[in-house]
């Protein structure tokens, strides 16, 4: 029936692949990390090492909070302090040939889940728009 | 059929309703909105005006852009500046009794959206997350 063809898509199938996705690296100063989500608009985008592994996420709320003092915004801060400072590394990943159920269920509590390999080298994202996607074409059969 | 009951619900059982939402004033300074935004971290909140009716979206890339200086971060603008200069006025936006189809469609390309009745008085927001939560007890019967 209709119904398990949406539960067959692979998540290699809806993710954004790592060279659509705009990332940082977890040595850059902040004010890098800063000018890329102000550029692309992002709230957040993935930390990746120099050999290309997932490290964790950084947004522009991580970094704006390390810079708030109580007197001013200490924006000298920005060239001091890494990424890899104020980064989340706690976060949850999936694999591209994890289920879609898998994927939704990910997506139900932050924007977008990396996906990695078995060694942890960055493959691509799954956002929610993707699968909000995927779900109003699914309504409509 | 299954398949009509989430189709039944009304974006009035979903939504935040306007009390339990973080919102700004239009003529808030940029500070306080920046605040708002860092102490709840969500990415962009309602902005409204005195009468509590639906003006537009403020976000933290909008505050930060315009405080970017070509030279420098122009801290001392968020204090000069308004909230009513810098949000976005034109978003979609919907009613209580609307379909769960047509919010689907609205939180496909944006995280959220605001509801609104027919004077433009401000009701409350539907979320990514309660639709993608919605969806996934719905493929789960
Ligand atoms: N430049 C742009 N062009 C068109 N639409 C835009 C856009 N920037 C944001 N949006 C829209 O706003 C949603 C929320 O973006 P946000 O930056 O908070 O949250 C984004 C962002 O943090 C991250 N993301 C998405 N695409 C990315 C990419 N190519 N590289 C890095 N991170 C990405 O995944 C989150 C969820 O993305 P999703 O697409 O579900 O949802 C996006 C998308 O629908
Ligand atoms: N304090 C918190 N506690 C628990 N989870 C949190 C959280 N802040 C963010 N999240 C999670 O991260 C998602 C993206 O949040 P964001 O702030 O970019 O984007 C949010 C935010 O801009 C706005 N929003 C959500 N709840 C709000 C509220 N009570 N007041 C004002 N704006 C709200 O709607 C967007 C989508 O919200 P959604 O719930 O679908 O999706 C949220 C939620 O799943």
């Amino acid at each position: 029936t209709e119904s398990t063809e949406i539960l067959e898509t692979k998540i290699s199938d809806l993710m954004i692949p790592s060279e659509k996705v705009a990332h940082v690296q977890n040595q850059n100063p902040l004010e890098h990390a800063l000018l890329v989500l102000v550029k692309t608009g992002y709230s957040a985008v993935p930390v990746l090492d120099a050999n290309f592994h997932f490290e964790g996420i950084v947004s522009k709320t991580m970094i704006i909070e390390s810079i708030l003092g109580i007197e001013r915004i200490e924006v000298e801060k920005l060239s001091k302090i890494t990424v890899s400072f104020v980064m989340e590394k706690d976060v949850p990943t999936i694999r591209k040939d994890d289920t879609f159920m898998k994927g939704l269920k990910l997506v139900i509590n932050r924007p977008f889940v990396c996906v990695v390999d078995e060694s942890g080298y960055f493959d691509g994202i799954l956002t929610r728009r993707v699968i909000l996607k995927q779900m109003n074409r699914y309504l409509h059969e």
